[in-house]
């Protein structure tokens, strides 16, 4: 464990905690796709199907917990609590993230470090959170009104990947033989996704102004 | 080597 890796976890769990704060306290999903809510959960379920077969360390274990609980928890908010759901903008979040789901796992199926069966989910989770965010994207450019609560947990939530390129850095040059081109090419896609949306970002708490994106 | 499974990262 580094800095960047504590540091990109911290991010990433504080991401999810902004939104379960939101939709829990302000009972509202406003602008807040549940196309990528769900892909989300998705990536947890493949990324973490060894929770009960490998132990890595309490810590390890005690995040993988967290984040499957509360990305099924969103989920489950926007989907069937009689109040949050009906803030969900349902018209407005069409993006068809199956059509995501299919590439990645053909993707996969043809790219991955080891042929088998968790090998193959986990790499297919990996391309999966890639392009996980962007029905959230598509949904923020026809959404006009973004809440600073859901453009903190985007900020949040691609900040921490760029931590985590940090750490492979990190880890490359002071541990022999850590070399992971998949896990690096796909952070680094992720994170270039995000690129637009934290200039705009930065743009908004630079002239402190509501975020905008261009539609 | 064995077949386990190395992922230490989240």
């Amino acid at each position: 464990m580094n800095i960047f890796r504590l540091a990109g976890d911290m991010t990433h769990l504080a991401s999810v905690l902004v939104l379960l704060l939101k939709i829990h306290t302000i009972k509202s999903c406003a602008g807040v796709s549940l196309k990528t809510q769900e892909l989300y959960a998705i990536v947890f379920a493949t990324r973490y199907l060894d929770i009960l077969t490998s132990f890595v360390s309490i810590y390890n274990t005690l995040m993988k917990l967290i984040f499957l609980g509360s990305s099924f928890s969103i989920v489950w908010y926007m989907k069937y609590h009689k109040t949050v759901r009906r803030t969900y903008d349902r018209d407005q979040d069409t993006f068809r993230h199956w059509f995501l789901m299919l590439p990645c796992l053909l993707l996969a199926l043809l790219i991955h470090e080891k042929f088998t069966f968790f090998e193959v989910l986990w790499t297919f989770s990996l391309y999966l959170e890639a392009v996980a965010i962007l029905p959230q994207l598509v949904l923020l450019q026809r959404t006009r009104n973004i809440d600073n609560l859901t453009g903190q947990y985007i900020f949040l939530l691609g900040g921490y990947r760029g931590f985590y390129i940090l750490n492979w850095i990190y880890r490359y040059f002071t541990e022999p033989h850590y070399v992971h081109w998949i896990t690096w090419i796909a952070g680094l896609v992720q994170t270039l996704l995000y690129a637009d949306f934290f200039y705009y970002y930065f743009l908004s708490w630079k002239n402190n102004k509501k975020l905008q994106l261009p539609a | 080597e064995e077949e386990y499974f190395d992922h230490d990262e989240l």
